[in-house]
């Protein structure tokens, strides 16, 4: 028989224990169950049912569901590591565990690289970086001509392709973050240690304390 | 800093898409 608990908590698919998830990621519990609150949140803006969708995504990065954003498409991607459409709460959680000021920045630099990485082939071809160069500009104000652009791209892939082969690789990424740190600047939210004072999980501590 | 001298992944971290402090947003 079922349990039927009438003050039972309501989970959503993809819930997984603060307690497993505190033990995998650089977050405290109350740290994950103050992310239960903020993804609660963002997977019911519109579509109540405990998934993060793509519009929900971009509706909460963009104040806008319909906006399409190359990056953000990728975040997404990478979050959605069951590549089902959508973000479940444990994807949710781990992958900003990437995130966060405390996470090894081995973590960083290896999200960051499959991040640009479009077309997951292990490496980052220049013809990947010139796209991401476009899409950016066509995102911003800044104008700038098919020669600057092709300049910026093939003096970047110079630096970082140390070994001329025409893309760069993990190793190669990773020596060229470790010269220029800023790089990976993106991979870490502040934020994520103040979670608990954005996101106060009152309302799960005393539900705790009611079944008790 | 004028875009020509900048490294293009540096560009490409400036993007809003990539900006995930805005889900904290309230």
């Amino acid at each position: 028989m079922g349990c039927f608990c009438s003050k039972g908590v309501k989970r959503t698919p993809g819930y997984e224990e603060p307690t497993v998830l505190a033990a995998e990621t650089p977050f405290t519990v109350s740290e994950v169950e103050a992310l239960y609150e903020l993804f609660k949140k963002l997977s019911s803006s519109i579509i109540d049912d405990g998934l993060i969708h793509k519009e929900e995504f971009n509706l909460a990065l963009f104040r806008n569901r319909n906006k399409r954003n190359l990056f953000a498409d990728r975040i997404f991607d990478l979050f959605d590591v069951k590549r089902n459409g959508v973000i479940e709460f444990g994807e949710f959680v781990r992958s900003l565990g990437v995130f966060h000021p405390n996470a090894p920045i081995e973590d960083k630099i290896a999200f960051a690289f499959r991040l640009y990485d479009l077309r997951n082939t292990g490496s980052i071809e220049q013809e990947e970086l010139k796209e991401m160069v476009l899409a950016l500009l066509h995102e911003s104000d800044l104008v700038l001509s098919e020669d600057v652009i092709e300049t910026i791209v093939d003096k970047t892939f110079s630096q970082a392709d140390a070994k001329g082969d025409g893309k760069i690789d993990q190793e190669e990424w990773k020596e060229f973050v470790s010269k220029n740190p800023s790089l990976i600047r993106n991979m870490t939210l502040p934020y994520l240690k103040d979670i608990t004072l954005a996101f106060p999980s009152f309302v799960l501590r005393s539900e705790v304390e009611d079944s008790e | 800093v004028a875009p020509v001298t900048m490294n293009a992944f540096e560009l490409i971290s400036t993007s809003q898409g990539l900006n995930l402090s805005s889900l904290f947003e309230k």
